[in-house]
């Protein structure tokens, strides 16, 4: 039996949203220190991996391990029926073929229930090894998803570029080019708009737009980003939760 | 021109 509850409906709907428009079809492993959930683009380009912890939720029970098979664009129209402040309450039994999403909003003893067919997806499960990075970089959400998607217009390709001091963020198309450039930077006030580099090699990569530009989708769900770069392994963003996290892993570009 | 790579390059299935 699993009984997941959330506190407040967007911040499901928040995570839901930062990944859905990459994969469709996702499942979700639910075990008694939370759940988690991988899944990999149809290009095999991007890899998304979620990890909400026990922690996260109001209240968590789940006595066995369950999967939950889901369609995300079937689980978007039913989120979309809560409102933002409900309490969201995930219930499953042992052998479920449904999913119960239950929408309480305890001030006016509403209740909203619907129950969300499941699906038998057949989709491995990617090893990931703790990998070496060359650079570590994190920064304010916002301001990564600003960059990216202003690059994005000029270039279906955007290269980052990490010297020791300097982050360089650079798109080169046919109407033009342009490039952000940024530098460590500490915030005493408001330490999540800090930029912080960590530089063990110089790295030089470039990363397809579109995946970037889901990747960034990400950013309502933390104020700051996490990028770690390696030339010899995909780059892997990472939006921390409470309890947990949001990853993607980006297979770079190379020249040929 | 650059080429795009493939996750399958990295990670092992399980």
């Amino acid at each position: 039996m699993l009984e997941a509850k959330f506190e407040e409906a967007s911040f499901f709907k928040r995570i839901i949203d930062g990944f859905k428009d990459c994969v469709q079809l996702v499942n979700f492993q639910c075990k008694d220190d939370g759940i988690i959930a991988q899944a990999v683009d149809d290009s095999r380009v991007l890899l998304v991996s979620l990890e909400i912890g026990s922690e996260s939720f109001q209240t968590y029970r789940c006595d066995h391990p369950i999967t939950l098979g889901i369609d995300l664009n079937s689980l978007s129209k039913i989120l979309r029926c809560g409102n933002n402040t409900d309490t969201l309450t995930l219930i499953a039994d042992d052998t479920p073929d449904s999913v119960l999403l239950l929408f309480e909003d305890t001030k006016r003893e509403r209740i909203a229930e619907y129950s969300l067919k499941l699906m038998d997806i057949d989709a491995d499960f990617l090893k990931i090894e703790e990998l070496a990075y060359e650079s570590t970089l994190m920064m304010p959400s916002a301001e990564f998803a600003k960059n990216v998607r202003d690059l994005s217009q000029l270039s279906d390709s955007l290269t980052f570029t990490i010297t020791k001091e300097t982050i360089k963020f650079q798109a080169d198309g046919d109407i033009g080019s342009g490039s952000v450039i940024l530098k460590p930077y500490v915030n005493m006030d408001d330490p999540d708009q800090s930029i912080k580099l960590e530089m063990e090699q110089p790295v030089d990569l470039t990363f397809g737009s579109k995946y970037l530009l889901d990747i960034v989708k990400g950013s309502a769900l933390s104020n700051k980003v996490g990028i770690r770069l390696s030339s010899e392994a995909p780059a892997l963003f990472q939006f921390d939760l409470s309890s947990g996290f949001l990853q993607f892993f980006l297979a770079p570009k190379f020249n040929d | 021109k650059s080429k795009q790579s493939s996750l399958n390059k990295f990670f092992t299935k399980t």
